[in-house]
């Protein structure tokens, strides 16, 4: 079914 | 000294409604902005962006840039003893471990006010920058929340497809597969039954239904709802909440292996 990335591997923590 | 007004009280118990299962707990930001929120579900792939402008409250008051820890659930069953109808008000006093909530019903001859306790929340903030999409797709908030519901009888995940044609929703699993199409459509009646898709270059992406699903309770806030699609970027879903603002989820695609 694929992975399933994280939010943080495509913006940056502030 | 907090003080927001909103005549529309429903909007607010609407957006409860909404995030409180993705979300369990919470920092709501409060500024000469606006109310708003941030957060992400316990596994870190899915996050919700709230934005409801200082301009859409009748009454808004907040004297310092202040951040409220609330449990979603809690809150949430507090607001569901507002009326439909009710104008709801929050109060927080400075350096205050609680929140009111008061409802007024609109004849004023009930009101309530509920006190809720506070907690720290340690949440991650992420930077969103504007970007630009390949795809954007406009279409009725009931139908993009029906062709989830009924994708996910079929299959786990959702490939969405934005092609000149229109955009296609496709999912498979044990019992088989099925494909929506919904071309764009403007000679519609009302504005917000339309189906509209600006293209800049065809997309693409598989996402988890699940998540889908989660995101179409905010259906009520919305006639029409928002997919904003790029290959490198996490999908945006979209409902503006009338003159005050939106909400937004973000999910990042699925990828291979």
């Amino acid at each position: 079914e694929g992975f399933q990335p994280l939010l943080k591997n495509y913006y940056n923590s502030i | 000294m907090l003080e927001l007004r909103l005549v529309q009280g429903s909007l607010l118990k609407k957006v409860l409604e909404a995030i409180k299962d993705l979300v369990t707990d919470a920092n709501f930001d409060c500024s000469a902005t606006g109310f708003s929120l941030q957060a992400m579900d316990s596994s870190h792939v899915a996050l919700v962006s709230l934005l409801l402008r200082s301009e859409g409250f009748e009454h808004y008051r907040c004297d310092r840039n202040i951040s409220m820890g609330m449990n979603l659930n809690n809150m949430a069953k507090m607001l569901k003893c507002a009326g439909n109808d009710d104008i709801i008000t929050l109060k927080a006093d400075d350096g205050s471990d609680t929140v009111t909530f008061m409802f007024e019903s609109p004849t004023q001859d009930k009101i309530s006010d509920f006190e809720m306790k506070l907690m720290d929340v340690d949440s991650e903030h992420l930077g969103i920058p504007e970007a630009e999409y390949h795809a954007i797709v406009r279409m009725p908030s009931t139908e993009f929340a029906r062709i989830c519901k009924d994708l996910s009888s079929i299959g786990d995940t959702v490939v969405i497809s934005v092609t000149k044609e229109g955009v296609k929703f496709s999912t498979s699993g044990d019992i088989g597969t099925a494909n929506v199409v919904c071309r764009q459509n403007t000679t519609v009646d009302k504005p917000e039954d339309a189906t509209i898709v600006e293209m800049n270059e065809p997309v693409s992406l598989t996402f988890a239904l699940r998540y889908f699903n989660s995101f179409t309770k905010g259906t009520p806030l919305s006639n029409t709802v928002t997919i904003s699609l790029s290959s490198e970027l996490p999908v945006v879903v979209e409902y503006k909440i009338a003159e005050m603002g939106h909400l937004r989820f973000y999910l990042a695609p699925k990828i291979e292996e």
